[in-house]
């Protein structure tokens, strides 16, 4: 069955874009068949893969908008061996506003997606970056996925936002996904030679109900760098701390026991 | 005249929280009767100045919800000398739904703020923390707001962000609030030991339209220390590299031209 993972925080700048787009990377180079959905309307994650100057088609804005839109018609193949991408645009934004009033408006998401659950598109894993916020298109992907990667920077103000996206979380999974669940937490920009990473790094494996991954993303400015090359760390920089670590966090992601 | 001044940043985990709270903190210092409105339902700003176990008092978003509340309901007089905090809580994230069909939602900041403009409450500044989002909470802050101060971290993505938040400042501008201007840009999060910094840092200085202050804010983990014993930097570590930039910040904001 396939993973359909939402990477989500509503804290602004914990690594959402960093992790989606290099975990969609590492797992696709592995051999599994992966699809990337952009869901921000800022962007980063589909500017990160896709170089400029790449003519822009249909993106996940007209997906959401436009019922007679498909996944097909959005999605581009081959971004790199093994994964496709689905672009955002910052048409996106104007998504809030235009679905206020559609009674179907969390369900638009899940029911694209159904080209893969129940259709012909077969991946492995989809990962879906989503914004800093628990707005609309939070609870469509929260609606449409079965697994959440919760990235969680070590520094003062990571708890409050991880406990209030638990909340919701639970809600969505009570009341329209039963099958949404957390695969665990992801401890990100984590800086060994501060005392403040160590202590949110202790609280948040003390105090989190769900599994914290044993892989910590570290600070390594070659992950700061590698999207303004539009090259995965693993393309741009191999052997630095931010691949090893990658790779290591997709093994662990590989061996989630299925819920 | 009071300056309202917005801090905004649609893109997350810029420093929006981290200036607002010591900007504040140092005209308070320097004698400037100071006002600090956190309009983020993640509070961030409010729980780096008030100290936890703090009775919870009302908060912006009854402020914004509740036509009845006045301003001198929810303000939390001497925060620090000379400063005054309208403190946020997380039930500000429903305003968005709760204020969606009402026609006047973005002028409800605007009304409740002639407590100052038109009234006895007299402040020389007002701050505005915001989330990063363009959303309702954006607009309310941008139709009540005199001036933007827009932090942009010196990392690849920056500038897509500045150009779209740029767009909306010009919409509301010319729409419903003609005396909005930005007071400046300021690079914040800067690492002089990488070219990233360095290169995004002349890209922004070198292609925007507006002023850039000369400040700088460097990455000083001495600035990420502070929220957590609920200081500013001036009370946490008044000799660090984040104090020295925030009092040279302080000062050349004092110098702004009144638009
Ligand atoms: N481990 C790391 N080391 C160094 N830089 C990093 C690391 N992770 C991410 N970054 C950089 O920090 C910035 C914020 O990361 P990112 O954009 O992935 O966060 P985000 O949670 O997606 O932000 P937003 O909430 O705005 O979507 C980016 O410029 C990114 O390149
Ligand atoms: N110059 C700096 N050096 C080191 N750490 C910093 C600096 N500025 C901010 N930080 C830390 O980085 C994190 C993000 O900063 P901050 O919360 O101010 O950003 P923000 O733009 O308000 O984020 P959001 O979009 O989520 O509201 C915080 O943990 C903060 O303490
Ligand atoms: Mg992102
Ligand atoms: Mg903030």
């Amino acid at each position: 069955a396939t993973r359909i993972v939402a990477v989500a925080n509503q804290k602004g700048g914990v690594g959402k874009t960093d992790l989606t787009v290099n975990l969609s990377c590492q797992l696709a180079a592995l051999g599994k068949r992966t699809l990337m959905i952009d869901l921000d309307p800022q962007a980063n994650a589909t500017d990160y893969l896709v170089s400029p100057g790449t003519p822009a088609g249909k993106s996940t804005a007209d997906l959401l908008l436009d019922d007679s839109v498909t996944l097909d018609e959005v999605v581009m193949e081959g971004c790199r061996e093994n994964l496709d991408v689905l672009p955002s645009s910052q048409s996106l934004s104007s998504c809030q506003i235009r679905l206020a009033n559609d009674i179907n408006m969390q369900f638009k998401l899940k029911k694209k997606l159904r080209a893969i659950t129940e259709g012909s598109r077969s991946y492995d894993y989809v990962f879906i970056d989503t914004p800093p916020s628990l707005g609309l298109l939070m609870v469509n992907t929260l609606t449409a996925a079965n697994g959440v990667i919760i990235p969680v920077q070590t520094q003062y103000f990571a708890m409050d936002g991880v406990v209030q996206l638990q909340e919701t979380i639970k809600k969505v999974r009570e009341d329209i996904n039963p099958s949404l669940h957390v695969l665990g937490l992801v401890l990100t920009m984590y800086d060994r030679r501060t005392l403040i990473s160590r202590e949110v790094a202790e609280k948040v494996r003390g105090e989190v109900g769900e599994r914290v991954f044993s892989t910590v993303i570290p600070v390594n400015v070659r992950l700061a760098q590698a999207p303004s090359h539009h090259k995965s760390i693993f393309e741009y920089d191999p052997g630095s701390s931010g691949a090893r670590a990658y790779r290591e966090l997709a093994k662990e992601v590989l061996g989630c026991p299925d819920a």
